[in-house]
């Protein structure tokens, strides 16, 4: 994409490939398409390396809403949520969160919410070891709302600064399994006061559209607080961020770049939208 | 939905008398947009179009008295030729243990997979052994051991140091000593761009000889599903695919590249979290989700 010459109708026929190509979707990509002709023409512009950066502007703006940095409570601890459709990596970034608290000298509580899933609760023991966390968990197929009351309890009494909760991996469209998580953030909300300080819902990058369908059910069940976008290290470009944010005023929080401890970065719009572009 | 779509389109036209070319753009301009929100790739999008417009155009539907439902029959024939018409079975020819290797990205769905199609098979009176060849995730031998016990089906596993290559060629003389007929090796989750990785899947190819390598891809991928069916069948080639979380509401896009781009079948379909939700593919239902 070279994007050098005069503007033409190649100019923004290339741009809606590339938009398309990384997932950002149909009605997205023709809204940034329209308002990118009106800038273009507004300022009158004649390089097509300008056009480029317009598009990169919009999409910029678009991106930044809400506040993207991870909340903390006025009284510890501060709990976070990890929530989302199955394997798109809430364990893992559960584990990112801890070795991160851990390093700013936090002390940290992880809650194996997950009861249900195959060595899910070993999984998160490993991380958990990993980081120096304290884990709390119950039998395998126990109830995953015990265990997230139990670890509110146990976080408070050890006078821990951050709880970390993690929950099994479901589809929206269960609506069981949607009830379970509901009755997990009343529990968290009965017992605190308030709701979790976040509520993270983890996205996988290499998903299509549905990304947004994800967002729209699960935060209608739970009070969303924002996102994190994994696996943005594969070739995916993670494009249906973009109609989510706009859609629902979610913020993304942050990035997942890898399977390690480290590889996970605060959400830079800027970062998002140059990867998109390469 | 695209099929809804497609029927008052057409029908729109019927009262016209003449159907020009121009109608059928305005008819295949809505397929292109229903198919990019289905999650299909662009590029196939364009193939898939251009071919329906030649066959739209021509007097079988022209000349038709119902003009809207020959477009959506055309529209459904053209992505079963897609599809691959027909259900095709898992391969198992040859002489045993029969290897099958399940490979993909990062949370696709392979382990869990892997205890599925263990069941499958053993209800069908084989007799499996599962392989735990993922040394990397945390409790991934752990994973896969609790599903084999769920499935009542052995699980050959050697810890985390030693290499997945030895650990294939391990459980290959193991199987040959104790009769398994099939050997389902589950792999670590991978990047198609990650060299070393896939150099690693190479060599287990390489020293088990398997007859069925299946890339498993979870059904709400987008247009980046192109690029991994091409990816791991460059370095592979890949035998067929198993699509996961069909249980979903994604619309399974992604299907109609991978056979478009490699020429082989989809052959199962993860259908929930639970050993039994699984079921050979069936094309026409997918067919039908896209189409809604
Ligand atoms: N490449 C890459 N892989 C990732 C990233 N985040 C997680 N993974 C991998 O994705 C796979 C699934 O991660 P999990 O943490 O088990 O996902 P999960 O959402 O907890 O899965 P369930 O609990 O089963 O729903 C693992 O192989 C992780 O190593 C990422 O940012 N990049
Ligand atoms: N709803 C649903 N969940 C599924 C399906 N197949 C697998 N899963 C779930 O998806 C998540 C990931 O499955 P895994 O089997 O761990 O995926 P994997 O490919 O082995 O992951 P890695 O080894 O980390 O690459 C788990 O929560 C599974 O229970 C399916 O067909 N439907
Ligand atoms: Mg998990
Ligand atoms: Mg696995």
């Amino acid at each position: 994409l070279t994007g050098r010459g005069t503007i033409d109708e190649e100019t923004y026929e290339e741009l809606e490939d590339m938009l398309i190509q990384a997932d950002v979707g149909v009605n997205t990509t023709m809204k940034l398409m329209t308002r990118l002709r009106e800038t273009v023409s507004e300022r009158r512009l004649e390089l097509g390396e300008d056009v480029s950066d317009v598009l990169k502007e919009i999409m910029i703006e678009m991106l930044s809403t809400g506040d993207h940095a991870l909340r903390s409570s006025p009284t510890p601890p501060t709990v976070v949520m990890m929530v989302g459709v199955n394997g798109t990596g809430k364990t893992t970034t559960l584990g990112k969160l801890a070795h991160r608290y851990q390093s700013e000298g936090k002390r940290v509580v992880v809650a194996a919410g997950d009861t249900f899933r195959a060595a899910a609760i070993e999984q998160l023991e490993i991380w958990a070891q990993r980081t120096g966390s304290h884990i709390i968990k119950h039998q395998a197929g126990s109830d995953p709302a015990a265990v997230i009351y139990d670890s509110l309890q146990a976080a408070k009494a050890r006078g821990a600064d951050v709880l970390l909760a993690d929950t099994a991996g479901r589809q929206h469209t269960k609506s069981n399994l949607m009830d379970e998580l509901n009755k997990i953030g009343r529990i968290v909300e009965r017992e605190r006061g308030r709701p979790a300080d976040e509520v993270l819902l983890v996205l996988d990058s290499t998903t299509g559209q549905n990304l947004v369908q994800q967002a729209k059910e699960f935060s209608r069940i739970i009070p969303v607080t924002g996102v994190v976008l994994t696996k943005i290290d594969s070739t995916a470009k993670g494009g249906a961020a973009l109609t989510l944010v706009e859609e629902l005023k979610i913020p993304i929080k942050l990035l997942g770049t890898g399977e390690k401890m480290d590889q996970l970065r605060p959400f830079d719009a800027l970062w998002f939208v140059d990867q998109l572009f390469e | 939905n695209l099929s809804d779509k497609l029927q008052t389109a057409f029908n729109r036209l019927r009262g016209k008398g003449k159907v020009t070319e121009q109608d059928v753009t305005e008819v295949l301009r809505e397929v292109r947009l229903a198919l990019l929100e289905a999650d299909v790739n662009y590029k196939v999008v364009k193939d898939f179009v251009a071919r329906l417009k030649e066959r739209a155009i021509g007097a079988e539907v022209m000349e038709n008295l119902n003009p809207g439902q020959q477009v959506v029959k055309i529209v459904f024939d053209e992505m079963m030729k897609l599809l691959g018409e027909t259900a095709v079975p898992i391969n198992l020819e040859g002489a045993s243990p029969h290897v099958v290797m399940l490979v993909g990205l990062q949370g696709a769905g392979k382990t869990t997979t892997a205890g599925k199609l263990a069941l499958h098979l053993k209800k069908r009176g084989r007799k499996p052994m599962l392989v735990a060849a993922d040394v990397y995730r945390p409790a991934a031998v752990k994973q896969l051991e609790v599903l084999g016990s769920q499935v009542g089906v052995p699980v050959f596993s050697q810890g985390t140091d030693i290499s997945p290559v030895q650990i294939a060629r391990n459980s290959y003389m193991e199987a040959v000593k104790n009769r398994n007929d099939v050997l389902i090796i589950d792999t670590a989750g991978r990047l198609q761009i990650n060299e070393e990785l896939m150099n690693e899947l190479q060599a287990i190819k390489a020293s088990t000889n398997p007859v069925e390598i299946l890339l498993v891809l979870n059904a709400m991928t987008g247009q980046a599903a192109v690029e991994v069916a091409e990816g791991f069948n460059e370095r592979l080639d890949v035998t067929g695919f198993i699509l996961t979380q069909l249980d979903s509401d994604a619309r399974g896009g992604a299907a109609l590249s991978l056979r478009a781009v490699t020429d082989r079948p989809i052959k199962f379909a993860g259908l929930g979290e639970k050993m039994d939700a699984f079921e050979p593919f069936h094309p026409d239902r997918l067919a039908g989700r896209i189409l809604g």
